[in-house]
C-alpha cells in the first residue's frame, strides 16, 4: 500500500514540465526516505534525479519500497487535469498495475481521480559519486533561462567558463557569436537576486544547449540554480525544491578530439 | 571538433 499525500500539489505538476521533454518514460522509487526518480534521456547524454523527501508531505504512507514505471507524458497529462491550488493524493495497492492521482480542491468540494496504467521498464540505477567540483556557481534560475535561450538563438554549444573574473557563457554559430559574463554580486537586497561563484579552480566545459535549454523547463520550481562544473565531469544542474528535495540534470560534456 | 560525451562514460552502474 501506497499513500503519498502532497499538498502543494502544483510542485508535482512543475516537476513534470521539467522532466517530460528529457525522459519519455521513467521509473518512480518509493521508499521510506521519499519518492524519487532517476532517468536518462535516450541518447544517454543527459540524466535526471528528483527526490521529494518523505518529511515534505502531509501524509507519507510506504509499507515497502516500490519502483513505478511511468509513462510521463501520461503523468504529465493527468497532472495537468489538477488545479493549481489542489491537494495531490497519489495512491496504490501492493502489486497492482495502476497508479491512482487524487486531485482534491482545498476547500474539499470537488474530489477527482485518475487512474493510470503502469508499465515495465527496465532500467538500471547508475551510482552517482560524490564530487568536489572546481567551480559551484548559484544564480537567478530566470537569469540562466534567458542566457541559455539567448545564446541558442546563435549557436548549439555554450562554453561555460569560470575564472576569478566571474563566469562566462560563450556561443558561436554562423551569424557570429556571443559571451555572456556574470560576476559575482551578492549587493543586491534579495539573496534570490544574488550570484555567487565559488572557484577552487578555473574550469571551462563545452555543452549542447538544446539540453541546458530544456532542464530550465524546472524554472518555476525555485528561483536560483546551482552549476557545479568540474573538468572531465558531467555538469550538474541543480533546483532546490523548497521544503522537499531537489532536482538535478547531470549533462556531459562535448570533449575535444 | 567536438564529440558529445554519454553519462555511463562518468557513472557506472550500480
Amino acid at each position: 500500500m501506497l499513500e503519498l499525500r502532497l499538498v502543494q500539489g502544483n510542485l508535482l505538476k512543475k516537476v513534470l514540465e521539467a522532466v517530460k521533454d528529457l525522459v519519455t518514460d521513467a521509473n518512480f522509487d518509493c521508499s521510506s526516505t521519499g519518492f524519487s526518480l532517476q532517468a536518462m534521456d535516450s541518447s544517454h547524454v543527459a540524466l535526471v534525479a528528483l527526490l521529494l523527501r518523505s518529511e515534505g508531505f502531509e501524509h507519507y504512507r510506504c509499507d515497502r519500497n516500490v519502483s513505478m514505471g511511468m509513462n510521463l507524458n501520461n503523468m504529465a497529462k493527468m497532472l495537468k487535469c489538477a488545479g493549481n491550488d489542489d491537494i495531490v493524493t497519489i495512491k496504490a495497492d501492493d502489486g497492482s498495475d495502476t497508479v491512482t492521482f487524487m486531485f482534491e480542491s482545498p476547500n474539499q468540494d470537488k474530489i477527482a481521480d485518475f487512474e493510470m496504467k503502469l508499465m515495465d521498464i527496465d532500467s538500471e540505477h547508475l551510482g552517482i559519486p560524490e564530487a568536489e567540483y572546481h567551480a559551484i556557481v548559484r544564480m537567478p534560475s530566470s537569469e540562466f533561462a534567458r542566457i541559455c535561450k539567448d545564446l541558442s538563438s546563435i549557436g548549439d554549444t555554450v562554453v561555460i567558463s569560470v575564472t576569478k573574473e566571474g563566469v562566462k557563457f560563450s556561443t558561436r554559430g554562423d551569424i557570429g557569436n556571443a559571451n555572456v559574463v556574470c560576476r559575482q554580486n551578492t549587493t543586491v537586497d534579495k539573496p534570490e537576486e544574488s550570484t555567487t561563484i565559488e572557484m577552487h579552480e578555473p574550469v571551462s566545459l563545452t555543452f549542447a544547449l538544446r539540453y541546458m535549454n530544456s532542464f530550465t523547463k524546472a524554472t518555476p520550481l525555485s528561483s536560483t540554480v546551482t552549476i557545479s562544473l568540474s573538468s572531465e565531469l558531467p555538469v550538474v544542474v541543480e533546483y532546490k525544491i523548497a521544503e522537499m528535495g531537489y532536482i538535478r540534470f547531470y549533462l556531459a560534456p562535448k570533449i575535444e578530439d | 571538433g567536438c564529440n558529445q560525451s554519454t553519462i555511463t562514460e562518468f557513472f557506472g552502474k550500480i
